[in-house]
């Protein structure tokens, strides 16, 4: 992409990440997932969207439109919140080998 | 879909380490940005917009939708448990953010995101995807970047500052009554940020101290201002309201603005424009000539009682460039609130009668309201042409953004410019006459009899 965008590329492969939200003990329910941006790394302090939290909010979903509400502790969610994240390695290069894609997203010829 | 043991083997680097396990250390949102988000989508304006991970057709129930809606402003602070190889080079803050304001409309920006979250990260981590900055109220940002479901919290990254944060992904796709806008809304990060700093100073102490963590907003000078006429061009864009139609246009000269004949269809119609830029500007006018609904071309032209000032005149395009950067500027999406947005694409088809252009087609991102809207080179800043309409599919629906049509500017110049300075309307009622193979080149702009037209 050239020089021009030679930073932006760093920076976004330096911070992107995925966030998983599961349920401690629950793996049939399934988890929640989204993409974030890592702020820091060691210490690791990761910013990500809300909106995969709100199936954990103790007091639902209308936490988030309370009047005034512009933040809410960590502890607004249950305590069965299971998170994980999925960042890239600081140095990228291109070894490695394709593998194709798992079943419920594919990719028609077209 | 969660995080899949899946293969740790990546086709697009070295191998991903195994997840991390972190905590929750806050919730939290930007007051402004739900501020502008209410009064944008709000209201009445609410019934119209959709935004979702899901197309409006998708099942979502709802009680999912209203989570979705209620959550589309809130980002989540994570603390992450230390890895074994954490090393020293590593600490302090992993990137700079862009202080509020610094990326001006129209300025490139990338997105980096995950497609679908945690589902396939060999395949789909960090995907990258380049567009402009479209348009701006306050910290609520629009990009044309594409952003699909997953990338919500994703990082949107500036060339200027060079590789500052701009923004996190609040909602990748959104619909305008029904129709998919190609844009997706994005949180600035400064604000947010700075409301975390606020938060974490507040909490008990080992918080307080990753407030230091966060990081910094990039002072000012951020290097050489990229030299994009852009913003030039989307001065010269003005919103066309003609009874209760509203669309865009082009002032071509400070007392003549060109749209579409289905913006302002009457001649002697009374017309209100409003200019943006350099300042607001609320000027009437009325409809000198309209093409006839059986020309092929699409065209009205307005003359103002009085002169925009201060609106620089665009400089008319002598010829076309397939595959050429391109950026389209309009008023669709939020009207006369927010001012024009600005989305960029490539000019995609010249389209040619007796190696005369007489149709562009681009890849820029073009909804409702934008037609009559200037389509410029995004390198020379000429006007190429004036937008006219994009593509729906009439048997699914299904809108077409990122296709769309203009008449090129070489068609209406030398009819512009006589009339300009002689008032004579000769050379414009030529456009009824277009030739039969104009015509069969805009077939799709006639109405079919018994389907809704591919209109904006």
């Amino acid at each position: 992409m050239g020089r021009r965008w030679g930073s932006a590329m760093r920076a976004a492969e330096l911070t992107g990440c995925v966030v998983s939200a599961s349920r401690a003990g629950q793996p049939e329910a399934g988890s929640w997932s989204c993409s974030g941006v890592v702020l820091s790394r060691s210490p690791g302090l990761v910013l990500c969207h809300g909106g995969i939290f709100t199936p954990f909010l103790r007091a639902g979903s209308g936490a988030l439109t309370a009047d005034g509400a512009a933040f809410l502790p960590g502890n607004s969610c249950t305590d069965d919140l299971r998170l994980h994240v999925l960042w890239s390695p600081t140095a990228a290069s291109s070894s490695g080998r394709a593998e194709r894609g798992r079943p419920g997203l594919c990719t028609p010829q077209c | 879909a969660g995080l899949e043991p899946g293969p740790l083997t990546r086709p697009r680097g070295p191998p991903l380490q195994p997840p991390r396990p972190a905590e929750l250390l806050l919730l939290l949102s930007c007051p402004a940005f739900r501020a502008h988000f209410a009064s944008l989508f709000g209201g009445e304006a609410a019934e119209l917009w959709r935004f979702a991970g899901a197309a409006p057709d998708d099942e979502v129930s709802e009680d999912e939708e209203e989570d979705q809606l209620r959550a589309l402003g809130w980002f989540a602070l994570l603390r992450v448990r230390p890895g074994q190889e954490d090393e020293a080079k590593d600490r302090g803050p992993a990137v700079a953010v862009a202080p509020l304001g610094a990326v001006s409309k129209g300025a490139p920006l990338l997105a980096c995101g995950s497609p679908f979250g945690a589902f396939c990260p060999d395949i789909f981590l960090n995907t990258l995807s380049r567009g402009v900055l479209s348009n701006a109220a306050g910290p609520l940002l629009l990009t044309d970047a594409r952003c699909l479901p997953g990338t919500e919290g994703g990082g949107v990254f500036a060339v200027r500052p060079a590789g500052a944060l701009v923004a996190l992904v609040a909602a990748p796709l959104c619909w305008k009554v029904r129709e998919w806008v190609g844009l997706s809304l994005l949180c600035a990060a400064a604000p947010l940020i700075q409301a975390a700093r606020v938060v974490l100073s507040s909490l008990p102490s080992d918080a307080a101290t990753l407030a230091a963590l966060l990081p910094p907003e990039e002072g000012a000078p951020w290097g050489l201002p990229l030299n994009d006429p852009v913003p030039q061009g989307a001065a010269s864009a003005v919103l066309v309201e003609c009874g209760t139609v509203w669309g865009s246009g082009v002032a071509v000269t400070p007392r003549l603005v060109v749209t579409c004949r289905h913006v302002a269809p009457r001649e002697g119609a009374r017309v209100l424009v409003w200019s943006t830029t350099p300042k607001s500007a609320q000027i009437w006018g009325h409809v000198v000539f309209a093409t006839q609904e059986t020309s092929p071309y699409d065209i009205a032209v307005v003359s103002l009682e009085k002169e925009l000032d201060g609106v620089p005149r665009p400089v008319p395009a002598e010829n076309f460039h397939e595959g050429e950067a391109v950026s389209v500027v309009g008023f669709g999406v939020f009207g006369q609130t927010c001012g024009p947005s600005v989305t960029s694409g490539i000019l995609s088809a010249v389209v040619q009668v007796d190696d005369t252009p007489v149709m562009l087609q681009t890849t820029c991102a073009v909804h409702g309201g934008s037609s009559g809207g200037p389509l410029f080179s995004t390198y020379s800043g000429d006007l190429l042409g004036i937008v006219a309409s994009n593509t729906r599919d009439n048997n699914t629906g299904a809108t077409y953004p990122h296709l769309n049509f203009s008449v090129p500017i070489t068609v209406l110049q030398p009819a512009l410019q006589c009339y300009s300075q002689t008032g004579d309307l000769g050379r414009l009622r030529e456009l009824d006459n277009a030739p039969d193979p104009v015509r069969v080149v805009w077939r799709l702009q006639r109405p079919l009899p018994e389907a809704p037209r591919s209109k904006l």
